[in-house]
């Protein structure tokens, strides 16, 4: 399968729905200090279950909502949807087409979905599991991290890809 | 559970030796199983010996070099378990040019399998995008995106 | 020891908010005696609000950002404090173009007092190097220096 | 006062004696990965009195000594020396010239020199005081390390400054 297209709406500094069309091959993301590139990545994380504050950089739930900026209000909610084409069938689900989205409300309520359809952040983790998120996402400054690792809690990273 | 994991590592092992010597442009370095002392599972430790190196713990690498290694054991994890994209964030930060080259051509490797998206400052890796997103942020804090189809005249 | 420290404090959270605001251009940040939950001495906190963000936590920044807001808090100290010399390990790797070049200059003016020394790979900033020196690892693993003196060619 | 000259000589990867002498104004250092830009601030963290193996990327005392290359022998000693010019009588020492010296010997026997007279690591200590190391030599991936502390732990910089 391909991960073919991801949307960011109220996401971080994403305030406005924000559309990333991938092409096979590599894609390259560039731009300034502070721009928002990382965040395009935690936001990668978060729609696929992260719930760790210190990898998606946030202290508490709503610092993933867009907190507002020079004359713009803040938002109401943050979204992020991602698209995979699963035509080989590779995720353990019968589409040809997967979208899973993630939604959260200034209320502190978390929505899960796959294909439109409200499903629990378990059967999120369940069609991830394959994805092995510690090798799928490498966060800034984070690529030596299996270095710094003691040798049994390396143990994961090949428990993952088993 | 025990079985699979070993299969694992065995392939992963000896992706991670191959991918090494190939970023390092020399140089060996092995993944090896070491008895866990309370008695619990196996831990992996982890070799390198840069090319005209001795033998030497991972504490001795230089900041590119332990970047490097980090990176070939990705692409060695990769390789054995494929994965419908990766998104690497600056992870060829550390790098110097020759090395960047090397790593840029690994990845053009990868990309053949699976989708990959890479957040970066280098003009060395960013020649070699299949296509370009430039992000920036506004006056009023909001993040805005613009796609630069590669049409061959980035890489000037 | 207590009214050496404040008064240090607070030349030092002078110049840390002229030096956040000439290294990001703009913004504002604040160096903040914050008390001790448990009665001891007050901590040091820092707030920062790059050009256009709101006021926001650490937490938040980008690698950059943090990169140079750290700067701004070195080069702080070390104009109320000097020191004979100063010896930076690749501190510009995380900063893009337009924040590299607004690092050396504020290098440059640190360079008047203090003996600036700089290990980096960034093409901005060797350009404004007066001295400089190549290393190099031979094939039997040891270090040579080379002083490759400015002859204003190397910039090129 | 001014560093005016560094010499390493057996110190990690600088077998060979190596001198760097430093005009006034800014002195790059640059080089590939692994060639040992590094090692040259390890050394000047070690001459002052550095204890500690993690910022000395050490795990034992001789880790600091040539470890030997294909076809090259490991070293005996490492040895090296820093000279401030101090002509304004900063540093709180007579001299006008001041050389600082450490050598270590795989005996594991530690000398320390001041102007090539023998002194004990707290004159060491006492001499840099006033430099307070933790600003003056800012390590490899360390510069935001101020920021990922807490409030409370900060107040040993501007100790250091006061
Ligand atoms: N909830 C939020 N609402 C609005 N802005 C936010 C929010 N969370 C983070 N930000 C902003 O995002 C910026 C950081 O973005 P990010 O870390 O993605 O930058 P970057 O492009 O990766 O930069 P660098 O090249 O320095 O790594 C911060 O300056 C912060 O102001
Ligand atoms: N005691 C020692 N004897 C011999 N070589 C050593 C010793 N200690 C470290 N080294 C070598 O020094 C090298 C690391 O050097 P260093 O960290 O200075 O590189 P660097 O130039 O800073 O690279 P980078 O640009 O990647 O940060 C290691 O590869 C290691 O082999
Ligand atoms: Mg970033
Ligand atoms: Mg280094």
């Amino acid at each position: 399968p391909r991960l073919t297209k991801l949307e960011l709406h109220g996401f971080k500094s994403f305030a406005n729905r924000t559309t990333f069309l991938f092409e096979p091959g590599i894609t390259a993301i560039i731009g300034p200090n502070g721009s928002g590139k990382s965040n395009i990545s935690d936001g990668v994380r978060w729609v696929l279950g992260e719930q760790s504050h210190s990898l998606l950089r946030s202290k508490k739930t709503e610092d993933v909502i867009f907190a507002g900026g020079n004359g713009k209000a803040p938002g109401g909610f943050a979204e992020v949807t991602v698209t995979f084409d699963n035509s080989t069938g590779w995720l353990p689900i019968e589409f040809s087409e997967v979208t899973v989205t993630r939604r959260s409300l200034r209320s502190g309520e978390n929505q899960f979905l796959i294909n439109g359809r409200k499903v629990r952040l378990k059967d999120i983790h369940h069609l991830t599991a394959s994805l092995g998120q510690s090798y799928t996402v490498v966060g800034q400054g984070l690529v030596d991290a299996a270095l710094s690792q003691r040798a049994e809690e390396r143990r994961g990273l090949f428990e993952h890809a088993a | 559970m025990q079985r699979r994991f070993e299969e694992t590592f065995t392939r992963v092992a000896r992706e991670f030796s191959t991918a090494f010597t190939t970023l390092f442009g020399g140089g060996t370095a092995k993944l090896i199983l070491i008895d866990n002392e309370n008695g619990g599972p196996a831990g992996v430790d982890i070799v390198a010996q840069p090319p005209g190196k001795r033998l030497q713990s991972l504490a001795l690498l230089s900041g590119g070099e332990r970047a490097l290694t980090a990176a070939a054991l990705l692409f060695a994890i990769l390789k054995v378990n494929p994965s419908p994209f990766v998104l690497l964030d600056e992870v060829d930060a550390a790098l110097d040019e020759a090395n960047v080259v090397r790593f840029r051509e690994r990845l053009q490797q990868l990309a053949n399998d699976t989708q990959a998206i890479i957040i970066t400052h280098n003009r060395g890796t960013i020649e070699v995008a299949d296509s370009l997103y430039g992000v920036s942020m506004r006056e009023d804090g909001v993040s805005t995106v613009l796609s630069m189809r590669m049409a061959g005249s980035l890489a000037g």
